[in-house]
C-alpha cells in the first residue's frame, strides 16, 4: 500500500482544526490496519453542500463463522475531528449487497452506540474499528450476491 | 484498492 508520511498528511489536512491530533490518530490506525489508507475527497452533505475531507478507505478484517472477510469501509473525518465522530459507511463492491439492520441503513451508513456517544479523548479511530470488527463479526453489513443464475428457461411440456 | 486487501463478504444469507 501507499506509504503516507506524516508530513504529507499534515499538508493534506491543513484546514483541519485539530490537525496534529488527527494526523497522529490516522498514522496510528494505518500502521495497525494496513488495508486502510487516508484519501482526500469531496464529501457531499445532506443539504447538497460538499467539502474536501479526509477519509480512511479500504478494508477491515472481520471474522464471521470461522472465516475472515475484508469488509470494505470508508470513515470520513470532519474538519472538527476528533471532537465530532467520523461519518462511517460500508462500501459494497458490485459483487456484494448491503444487509440493512440496526447498524446499517440502505445507503451503507453505519450506526453504532460508539459513534453516537463519541467523546474525545475516550473515543478514537482505533477503538471505533475494534468495535466495528466485533459488531460486524456478529452481524455482517454486507453479503456476497448470489452467483449469476443461468438464463431462465421455461418448462417444456 | 491500490494494493490493499481484496474486499470480501460472507456468502449470501438465506
Amino acid at each position: 500500500m501507499a506509504v503516507v508520511n506524516e508530513g504529507a498528511l499534515k499538508k493534506m489536512l491543513k484546514q483541519y482544526k485539530y490537525r496534529d491530533l488527527t494526523v497522529r490518530e490516522i498514522t496510528n490506525v494505518i500502521s495497525q490496519y494496513k488495508d486502510l489508507k487516508p484519501v482526500m475527497d469531496a464529501y457531499v452533505f445532506n443539504d447538497g453542500n460538499s467539502r474536501d475531507l479526509v477519509s480512511l478507505a479500504g478494508t477491515i478484517p472481520v471474522s464471521y463463522r470461522g472465516n475472515v472477510y475484508n469488509i470494505p469501509v470508508c470513515l470520513w473525518l470532519l474538519d472538527t475531528y476528533p471532537y465530532n465522530p467520523p461519518i462511517c459507511f460500508v462500501k459494497p463492491t458490485s459483487a456484494m449487497m448491503i444487509k440493512t439492520g440496526k447498524h446499517i441503513d440502505a445507503n451503507g451508513k453505519i450506526y453504532l452506540p460508539y459513534l453516537h456517544e463519541w467523546k474525545h479523548p475516550h473515543s478514537d479511530l482505533y477503538g471505533l474499528i475494534q468495535v466495528m470488527i466485533v459488531v460486524f463479526g456478529e452481524e455482517p453489513p454486507v453479503f456476497s450476491r448470489p452467483t449469476t443464475q443461468p438464463p431462465y428457461q421455461a418448462f417444456q411440456a | 484498492l491500490n494494493g490493499g486487501a481484496v474486499p470480501s463478504a460472507p456468502p449470501t444469507y438465506t
